[in-house]
């Protein structure tokens, strides 16, 4: 079972 | 104050419709090096990044920078007010509540503006950082567009694999399932309808077609549109807009748990 991820998991806060 | 020309001003109508239907808002970052948004959809799954170069307008003033609080809706159906061949300037004052668009057909012999009601927009932005990709693929925008399309109507998600025979783009449904696969060919002789194939190394990842179909709403925005894959990463979905800049969608892979 794969899951979506939230974009915010892979981009750091800039 | 803040001041943008643009005698193309069908771009600007194509380029809010590619957005106003995976972002319902968002601030538009005027500075004295162009125009930028950067705005999630509403389940934080993707994330529209547009950059336009203030050298990519015919003319453009910022004397200070400003957050523009946009509701792309809204946006929208003013912009549906503006000639396909209108010159169209974005006009606002400083710390301005309003954004007015100015529309001037070719002829000159009309011309209208609007005001746009802005929003304050407290946005999180996220560092996107710089990367290399396993693969990258060009390929016509309108071929993208249809194999998104088609899969869509098989299956709820892809698998995009590229290797060294090409990229392939797997779903699965009720119906069945379905593979297309695309090879590196630069045989036709216009730029526009090739498709390049750069790897690095082979990756596989599989994505939400919903997004993924959403994102060729931009299609009429620029003939090539170029996919950036890496394990476990987002993809980015790039569609160059001439001169002016570029609208980039990054959309979050699904993983196996």
């Amino acid at each position: 079972k794969s899951t979506q991820r939230k974009i915010s998991a892979f981009f750091g806060n800039g | 104050m803040f001041e943008a020309r643009i005698t193309q001003g069908s771009v600007l109508k194509k380029l809010v419709e590619a957005l106003k239907e995976l972002v319902t808002e968002g601030n538009f970052d005027v500075s004295n090096t162009g125009l930028s948004l950067q705005a999630m959809d509403s389940s934080h799954v993707c994330l529209v990044s547009l950059t336009l170069r203030e050298d990519g307008f015919d003319h453009f003033r910022c004397d200070r920078n400003m957050a523009m609080g946009i509701h792309f809706g809204n946006l929208s159906k003013i912009l549906k007010c503006a000639g396909n061949e209108d010159t169209i300037t974005l006009k606002a004052e400083d710390n301005a509540d309003q954004l007015t668009l100015m529309f001037e057909a070719p002829s000159q012999d009309r011309i209208s503006d609007f005001d746009l009601k802005l929003m304050s927009i407290e946005s999180e932005h996220l560092g996107i950082p710089d990367q290399d990709y396993s693969a990258e693929v060009k390929l016509p925008s309108s071929e993208y567009q249809r194999i998104v399309r088609d899969l869509t109507s098989i299956g709820d998600t892809v698998l995009i694999s590229a290797t060294k025979e090409g990229i392939k783009f797997s779903t699965s449904g009720d119906v069945g399932t379905a593979n297309i696969t695309l090879r590196h060919n630069t045989t036709p002789e216009k730029p526009e309808e090739q498709t390049f194939i750069d790897l690095k190394e082979p990756v596989a990842l599989t994505f939400a077609l919903r997004y993924l179909n959403n994102f060729s709403k931009a299609t009429p925005l620029a003939p090539q549109v170029k996919l950036s894959l890496t394990k476990d990463l987002p993809i980015v979905v790039e569609y160059q807009v001439g001169e002016l800049g570029s609208v980039r969608f990054y959309l979050a892979p699904k993983i196996d748990d």
